[in-house]
């Protein structure tokens, strides 16, 4: 028996020739955000309030797919969800569809703790989240020039990507085994 | 897709994931993380935050099989998500991270590469990207 706490930030075909200039940043929000839950469990919070802090720093950082750094839709907007789960008493909360809220994951736990539901999505939560006063931003502030190029490239291909997918490439172009100009990988 | 799951030395165990889905999808699209026992689940013995094409993950039930391969057939931590990513998922779709009530972690994926961390409460800590 001992505390434990592990973390991801999405997973996709990541090509090991990422550039360091691209995957450092990475890694280094790892180490922040893993010392973060690290800090607040020794320090005796309860494993929720460890992994809403957690995801909350991950979802600020624009290098992962959630709060800033979304991903865009067909229409070129964002659409957050998040969830947290709590495990011996399996009381959970989640949320879908979400534009304006800069916490997708504390509002879920909102849901979880203030509601008699599970889920609630799009205008609904948006609607939720005023009454709770969560911090709001404008949608702009979510999306990133990366994911602005990366859904050109998905449209003009008409594909989506996960987390982490290698660029795009042409059909007459494409070639599984080239490696990539900037080394990023392309998925959510 | 970002997640976290822990455990405290009492083995109150607890699961989060936040995600913007996929570069392209449809207005309306619904993916795994807000899905309970899908991208994201907890129950007494684990927890567990899913990662990948959502689709995938909804179809296999990712999070809920993990939990069930340990309480229905006795399964480590260990070997229940291993055989859950390898066996339940396309090549190719999923990553997750996970803990145990008994403090084990366990971070498997059928990608090439996941972003990932955890520490214990031993002094072990790992931050890695592929195998």
């Amino acid at each position: 028996m001992g505390w434990a706490i592990a973390l991801h930030g999405g997973a996709g075909d990541i090509p090991r020739s990422m550039p360091p200039e691209r995957r450092e940043p990475r890694e280094a929000a790892l180490r922040h955000c893993l010392q973060i839950g690290v800090d607040a469990i020794k320090a005796g919070r309860s494993p929720l309030d460890v992994v809403e802090l957690v995801v909350r720093e991950l979802e600020d950082n624009p290098h992962f797919n959630a709060g800033r750094g979304s991903v865009l839709t067909s229409n070129g907007t964002v659409e957050m969800e998040a969830c947290v789960m709590v495990g011996d008493t399996k009381k959970c909360g989640a949320v879908s569809g979400l534009t304006t809220v800069k916490n997708a994951v504390s509002l879920a736990r909102l849901v979880m703790e203030k509601t008699p539901h599970i889920y609630l999505g799009f205008d609904g939560a948006e609607q939720f989240a005023k009454e709770q006063g969560v911090e709001t931003l404008d949608a702009s502030h979510f999306i990133t020039p990366e994911n602005v190029d990366r859904l050109k490239q998905a449209k003009e291909a008409n594909k989506v990507q996960i987390d982490y997918t290698q660029p795009i490439q042409k059909v007459e172009e494409e070639d599984e085994s080239a490696s990539l100009p900037n080394g990023d990988s392309q998925i959510g | 897709t970002v997640g976290c799951v822990a455990v405290d030395s009492s083995g109150n165990l607890a699961a989060a994931t936040s995600t913007g889905g996929l570069v392209n999808k449809m207005a309306g699209r619904i993916g795994d993380t807000p899905i309970i026992g899908a991208g994201t689940y907890a129950n007494s013995l684990c927890a567990v935050s899913a990662t990948g094409k959502g689709e995938a993950i909804i179809r296999a039930t990712i999070g809920r099989d993990v939990a069930a391969l340990m309480e229905y057939k006795g399964l480590s931590l260990e070997k229940a998500a291993a055989y859950v990513v390898q066996e339940c998922a396309p090549v190719g779709t999923v990553g997750l991270v996970a803990v145990s009530a008994n403090g084990q972690v366990t971070m498997p994926f059928n990608t090439n590469g996941m972003f990932r961390a955890c520490a214990n409460e031993d002094g072990y800590t790992h931050v890695g990207i592929w195998q």
